[in-house]
C-alpha cells in the first residue's frame, strides 16, 4: 500500500503560482491563506519553494471553475468530483481546477475546507498520483481535517521525496512533528484504543482511523474516524452502543461525543459525570455494555463502576475490582464490546473471550481476531 | 457514509450506470470486446474488482453496497488508475 508517481516532475526547485479568480464561499483572503498554506504544506519536505506571481502564465494556475471548462474534464456540480489537478508539463501541466458548485470553507467542517483539497490537488501539480493509502493526503476520497492541526502523512512524505528528495534547507534544530502513519490492522502489537458495536456492524479504533466491519463482507474496512464523524475526537478512550436509544458514544477525556448513524446526537458532548461517574474519575480506559442486563460497564484502571442505562444512575457498590467479574484478568482493560453473546475484553494485543454471566474466560486470543488478518 | 449497511437489493439500474461511468473516469474502463468478455469476464466485473481492491473493500466484482457507498463519497477528479 503506497504512494504512485505520475512519472513527471518538475525540473526546477522554484515554481510560480497564480490565482485566477476566487470562490464566493470564502473572502479573498482566506482563499489566499488556504491555497498559500497548501503549498508549503509540499515545501516544508521538499526543496520546493512556491512564487506567487499575479499575471502571465505560472506553473501552476489555480481556477474556480463549473462544469465544462474547457479542459475535457467537466466538473459535475455539487458533491462527487470536487477538483482535479495536471502533473507536471506546459501548458494545462501543474493547474489546478476547483469546482465552484462545492461549498468551500476556511476551516468548518460544514462544507469542503478547501485547504486540504488544495493541498491534495497540489500533490497532483508536483507529480503525484494518488495512494490507495487510507489517511494518505493522496488518497482519493475527501475527509474533513482540522487544518489547524494538519500535518503531512508519511506515505505522503515519502511519496514527494521520493520525487525531490527531502528539504535541504530544513533548520536540523527544529523538531517538525512526526508524520501520521496509517496503523496496520494486522500488526499483532497493536492495541486498540476502542471497539464497539453499531447497527450491526463492528467499529475498531485506532488514532485518528477506524475499521468497519460489516456482517456481510469479509474485508473491514479502514478510513479516518472524521470521515464517518467530523465531529468526533480521535485517539478516544472506549466506545459502546446503547441499542435501546441507537447510539454511539465516544469517550475522551472527561468529554463524551454520541451519534447515531453518522449524525451528531444534539447536546453532546456532555462530561462524564453525565454517565454518573464520580468528578474525581478524568477519563476511563473502555466501556462495556451488556445488552442482556442493560448495564454499561466503565473501566478504569484496576476497578469499573456500572452505569444502569435505563434508570440513568450509577449502581450502589462500585466502583468493584476488574478482576472480581473477569477471572484472570490482571492487566489494564483498553477496550470491550460484546458479539454473539460473549463479552470481549481487550487488554494489550490481547482480547479476552468471556462469559458475562460467570465470568468465565474462555478463550485468549490475539487484538486481530476480529480484524480478520 | 451512512453507518447502516444498505441491502443489495437496494442498488437501482441509476445506480449502475453511475458505477459504470465512475469506473470509466477513475479506473479507465473501457468497452471491450474479445474472447475475455465472451468468456464471462465483463469488464465492468474486471474494473470493479480493481477499485475494490485499491480501495481495500472486500473484492466481490459486483456492486454492492459498500461499493457504492464508496464511490458516492466526494473525492478528486484524477483517475486512481493512470493510463
Amino acid at each position: 500500500a503506497r504512494f504512485s508517481i505520475y512519472g513527471r516532475k518538475w525540473q526546477k526547485r522554484s515554481l510560480t503560482y497564480r490565482i485566477e479568480n476566487y470562490t464566493p464561499d470564502m473572502s479573498v483572503a482566506e482563499v489566499d491563506a488556504s491555497i498559500g498554506k497548501a503549498l508549503q504544506v509540499w515545501a516544508k519536505v521538499t526543496p520546493l519553494r512556491f512564487t506567487r506571481i499575479y499575471s502571465g502564465i505560472a506553473d501552476i494556475m489555480i481556477s474556480f471553475v463549473r462544469r465544462e471548462h474547457g479542459d475535457f474534464n467537466s466538473f459535475d456540480g455539487p458533491g462527487n468530483t470536487l477538483a482535479h489537478a495536471f502533473a507536471p508539463g506546459d501548458g494545462l501541466g501543474g493547474d489546478a481546477h476547483f469546482d465552484d458548485d462545492e461549498s468551500f470553507t476556511f476551516r468548518s467542517s460544514r462544507g469542503v475546507v478547501l485547504f486540504i483539497v488544495a493541498a491534495h490537488e497540489f500533490g497532483h501539480s508536483l507529480g503525484l498520483g494518488h495512494s490507495n493509502v487510507p489517511g494518505a493526503l493522496m488518497y482519493p476520497t475527501y475527509s474533513y481535517r482540522n487544518p489547524d492541526t494538519f500535518v503531512l502523512p508519511q506515505d505522503d512524505v515519502r511519496g514527494i521525496q521520493y520525487l525531490y528528495g527531502p528539504n535541504s534547507r530544513k533548520d536540523p534544530s527544529v523538531d517538525d512533528p512526526k508524520p501520521p502513519t496509517t496503523p496496520d490492522a494486522c500488526d499483532s502489537n497493536m492495541v486498540l484504543d476502542a471497539v464497539t458495536t453499531h447497527r450491526g456492524e463492528i467499529i475498531f479504533f485506532k488514532d485518528s482511523f477506524l475499521w468497519r466491519s460489516f456482517p456481510q463482507s469479509q474485508t473491514p474496512q479502514q478510513s479516518l474516524i472524521r470521515s464517518l464523524w467530523p465531529s468526533a475526537p480521535v485517539d478516544i478512550d472506549a466506545a459502546y452502543e446503547s441499542r435501546q436509544l441507537d447510539t454511539v458514544f465516544l469517550f475522551k477525556g472527561r468529554k463524551v461525543w454520541a451519534f447515531t448513524g453518522n449524525q451528531p446526537v444534539r447536546g453532546y458532548p456532555k462530561t462524564l459525570t453525565a454517565f454518573g461517574l464520580p468528578k474525581g474519575v478524568r477519563k476511563i480506559d473502555a466501556a462495556l455494555h451488556d445488552v442482556n442486563s442493560g448495564k454499561t460497564l466503565f473501566f478504569v484502571g484496576n476497578n469499573y463502576f456500572s452505569y444502569d442505562e435505563s434508570r440513568k444512575t450509577m449502581e450502589q457498590g462500585y466502583p468493584r475490582l476488574v478482576n472480581q467479574a473477569f477471572a484472570g484478568l490482571t492487566r489494564r482493560v483498553t477496550a470491550a464490546f460484546q458479539h454473539k453473546g460473549y463479552t470481549y475484553i481487550y487488554s494489550g494485543p490481547y482480547v479476552y473471550e468471556y462469559d458475562l454471566g460467570t465470568g468465565t474466560r474462555h478463550r485468549e486470543l490475539r487484538n486481530s481476531y476480529f480484524l480478520r488478518c | 457514509t451512512a453507518v447502516l449497511s444498505v441491502p443489495l437489493s437496494e442498488v437501482s439500474v441509476e445506480d449502475e450506470s453511475f458505477a459504470k461511468n465512475y469506473l470509466k473516469k477513475f479506473f479507465n474502463l473501457t468497452e471491450e470486446e474479445g474472447p475475455a468478455v465472451r468468456r464471462g469476464i465483463s469488464p465492468v466485473n474486471k474494473k470493479l474488482a480493481e477499485m475494490q481492491r485499491f480501495f481495500g473493500l472486500q473484492i466481490t466484482g459486483s456492486l454492492d453496497a459498500d461499493t457504492l457507498a464508496m464511490m458516492k463519497k466526494p473525492r478528486c477528479g484524477v483517475p486512481d488508475e493512470q493510463v
